[in-house]
């Protein structure tokens, strides 16, 4: 999958099997990533974790769960409750039945958004930066804060000039995949998410998948402003281009 | 819902009205030592609420203090005194209510993460 970090750096990953995201004291988030159906190496979410920490003032004296698989997006927490706490201090709220939900929680301020897009999801989180630091072990890995280790990353640039130079791999030709990319409006990183998921998997839903990231990513943030640059249309020429 | 243990707070508040202490706090708020007991009893009910909100007795409760609070002519400043269950000491300012203690009011610079596609 494709990660953006609160550090604001991307990553893309392979980290397949369980993963953490984000693991401090008020609320850790865990992600499984299973290889795309089809499509030989690739991986994507398919399960997503949310346990918000027991917090008796504000949340419940018990761990909240709340679990997402592959068709199952579930509007409530796990015991089925839909808030917990004062004046509805945790709170999942369904945007979209079975396809988007928003799980809020006042007390720490902290908005997470969880979208089913064929059969994987995507995930947004949007935390203040004193609650982000308040992890009680610093060594732990959380991808949102760390990364992934460096022999789960992978080097799209080295993979678009391969798949150029050879068309190998390939599920998807790249002027297929640049031009359905384009006609999505995606732009920066989430551009150059969208070719990758297309020529790795030649699944359409990942061009929606990258489009909702970047909407995701505005609509948490509005002031938000994106500077880095079409990555894959700089090195990139399509040969039926050229 | 536990009315029972504020009711126990309030008592010892009562008992502590007496004390050189309250009484010197209560006529710097311009107010009698029972306003310090009452006001005490008011925000163990309160902190309550979410678990007590459909029981009778509380909601009888709270509307009878409120009127007590009334009689006496108490100030309903959050940061009057109030009598500390943990020190057995008045105490003032009061702790913040749950709600508000529910509400983050830190330095609102945000961080984000995504993880989406394959």
């Amino acid at each position: 999958p494709h990660l953006r970090m609160f550090n604001e750096e991307f990553q893309t990953c392979k980290v397949e099997g369980a993963w953490a995201l984000v693991d401090n004291k008020h609320l850790t988030v865990q992600v499984t990533n299973d290889p795309v159906i089809n499509s030989g190496d690739a991986t994507a979410t398919s399960k997503l974790t949310v346990i918000i920490k027991k917090n008796e003032d504000c949340a419940s004296s018990q761990f909240i769960t709340y679990t997402a698989q592959t068709g199952h997006l579930p509007g409530s927490f796990s015991l089925g409750q839909t808030h917990y706490g004062p004046e509805r201090s945790v709170e999942v709220i369904e945007k979209e039945p079975g396809k988007s939900v928003v799980i809020y929680l006042r007390y720490i301020d902290t908005t997470i958004k969880v979208q089913q897009i064929g059969r994987y999801f995507t995930f947004a989180i949007k935390m203040p930066e004193g609650v982000l630091n308040s992890s009680e072990i610093s060594d732990k890995l959380e991808l949102c804060v760390q990364g992934c280790p460096i022999n789960e990353r992978i080097n799209y640039k080295q993979y678009f000039s391969e798949v150029q130079r050879t068309n190998k791999h390939s599920k998807m030709a790249l002027s297929k995949a640049l031009k359905m990319c384009r006609d999505a409006s995606v732009v920066d990183f989430y551009f150059d998410s969208c070719v990758f998921d297309l020529l790795t998997t030649g699944d359409e839903n990942f061009t929606a998948a990258a489009y909702q990231a970047w909407q995701d990513l505005i609509e948490l943030n509005p002031e938000l402003r994106q500077t880095q640059d079409n990555r894959t249309e700089l090195p990139i020429v399509p040969s039926s281009a050229s | 819902c536990d009315i029972v243990h504020c009711q126990t707070l309030f008592s010892s508040a009562k008992d502590a009205e007496k004390s050189t202490e309250i009484k010197k706090l209560a006529a710097l708020q311009r107010e009698s030592p029972r306003c310090i007991s009452l006001r005490t009893y008011i925000d163990c009910l309160v902190k309550q609420k979410r678990f007590c909100h459909s029981d009778i007795t509380f909601n009888g409760n709270l509307a009878g203090l409120k009127a007590k609070m009334n009689r006496h002519k108490c100030s309903a400043d959050p940061e009057a005194s109030i009598f500390d269950p943990e020190t057995m000491q008045v105490t003032g300012p009061r702790p913040p209510s749950v709600d508000r203690m529910c509400s983050y009011s830190g330095k609102p610079i945000y961080k984000q993460c995504g993880l989406f596609g394959d």
